[in-house]
């Protein structure tokens, strides 16, 4: 018999398994914890959300996803682990605690299964989706330039062979797509925050224009507040700032249609390294990865717990 | 499984908007099959990419002739898969 106690969240694990364990999730803590299916990938496996709630009713709520881009893999394994922490701290830890009793939380671990799968049978490379292009060999799309927010702008590319390649047009991929809807549906998400690696970024909009967002001054305090809590636990950095600020230009992203769809409090994290492995972190560095970047999402969710709009 | 034996990762430092022109044309040479990890935007940001072993001499050669500074973050990406590999079949006989 399985549970969660039993589950290694210091390793990688094929979608199966990950699938395997948000059952035992939501089985073991079935008071707070319920697995919602929002859609399907274009290969026809399930996008599993894990719905973490106290209280009855459309709650406000925070939206967290992690590897939309599928080789990005300490990002599924640190949501494994924060998907644990938030369900086996709540009535011991009071901030979490605090957290649920005022707000839901939805989490979506595995945004991008088809890449992620494909990840773990063929190319351990891979970045976008699965999906056919019509009138090319080449597979898949970028499913964070496939946002309708600046879409086919500037840091995206309309090669389909591109690592980059936006898509025929803004939500063609059904992991997108599926997300979107959920969000519009649910109606009173208050926060959309991503998961990436690598680089050790926490940036907020805008990503295809290189103007402030109007809550340019709010989001960069929370973010350096969020990246002091991440520093207090292992002493890792994070530079902060607006996607083209610290980054690049990148066009049709998340976080940019979240905020331009009116949820304020929309951030990426790039979580470690900053390049000595890259997408290839060490298992060793899957736990300390979760611990400090769950402080810097509690500090993100407690800000939005008391400051609603 | 595509295996990556002698692809290296490359961290390239542009000191210019001219510098970083030139790794912008690297990237639209698709015979050169790169892959990057980190993409050209500012003079202040590295730029990571994974080259395959076919491609590692011309691409060195491109950027010594243009005085672009490199180092190698992976010598050896295959080695590194090998070990994540056998940390999860060790993981899982756990």
């Amino acid at each position: 018999e399985r549970s969660s106690s039993t589950f290694n969240y210091g390793t990688y694990h094929s979608l199966a398994s990950i699938y395997q364990e948000l059952d035992n999730l939501a089985s073991e803590y079935g008071n707070i914890v319920s697995k919602i299916q929002i859609g399907e990938s274009y290969e026809k496996r399930p996008l599993y959300v894990l719905k973490f709630s106290t209280g009855r009713g459309n709650r406000p709520a925070i939206w967290l996803d992690a590897g939309i881009h599928s080789r990005e893999w300490v990002t599924q394994a640190s949501a494994m682990w924060i998907a644990k922490k938030i369900a086996s701290d709540y009535g011991n830890d009071p901030s979490i605690t605090s957290l649920l009793n005022n707000l839901d939380i939805f989490l979506l671990p595995v945004a991008n299964p088809d890449g992620y799968e494909f990840t773990h049978t063929t190319n351990r490379m891979w970045r976008k989706t699965r999906s056919k292009n019509s009138g090319s060999l080449c597979i898949g799309v970028d499913p964070n330039r496939n946002w309708d927010a600046g879409f086919g702008g500037p840091g995206a590319s309309s090669n389909p062979c591109s690592d980059s390649y936006h898509g025929p047009r803004a939500n063609s991929e059904v992991e997108v797509k599926s997300v979107v809807d959920f969000i519009k549906n649910h109606g009173n998400i208050q926060a959309f925050l991503t998961l990436h690696s690598y680089s050790q970024l926490l940036m907020y909009p805008y990503g295809y224009k290189c103007t402030p967002p109007a809550d340019n001054a709010e989001l960069n305090t929370i973010g350096k507040a969020a990246a002091n809590s991440i520093r207090s636990l292992y002493g890792t950095t994070y530079t902060v700032g607006s996607i083209c600020s610290t980054i690049y230009q990148a066009s049709g992203g998340s976080i940019d249609w979240s905020y331009d769809y009116g949820i304020k409090y929309s951030f990426a994290f790039e979580l470690r390294d900053t390049g000595r492995y890259g997408f290839l972190l060490p298992a060793a560095q899957i736990i300390p990865t979760a611990e400090e970047t769950w402080l810097g999402l509690k500090t993100i969710m407690e800000y939005v717990r008391d400051n609603p709009y | 499984l595509e295996t990556f034996v002698g692809h290296q990762v490359l961290r390239i430092k542009t000191r210019n908007e001219e510098q970083l022109k030139k790794l912008r044309f690297l990237e639209t040479l698709d015979h050169l099959e790169l892959d990057f990890w980190l993409n050209p935007s500012t003079p202040a940001l590295p730029v990571d990419v994974r080259i395959p072993a076919h491609s590692l001499q011309a691409v060195k050669i491109f950027l010594e002739s243009h005085g672009i500074e490199y180092s190698i973050l992976i010598e050896d990406l295959q080695v590194i898969l090998d070990r994540e590999k056998q940390d999860i079949v060790a993981s899982q006989q756990m």
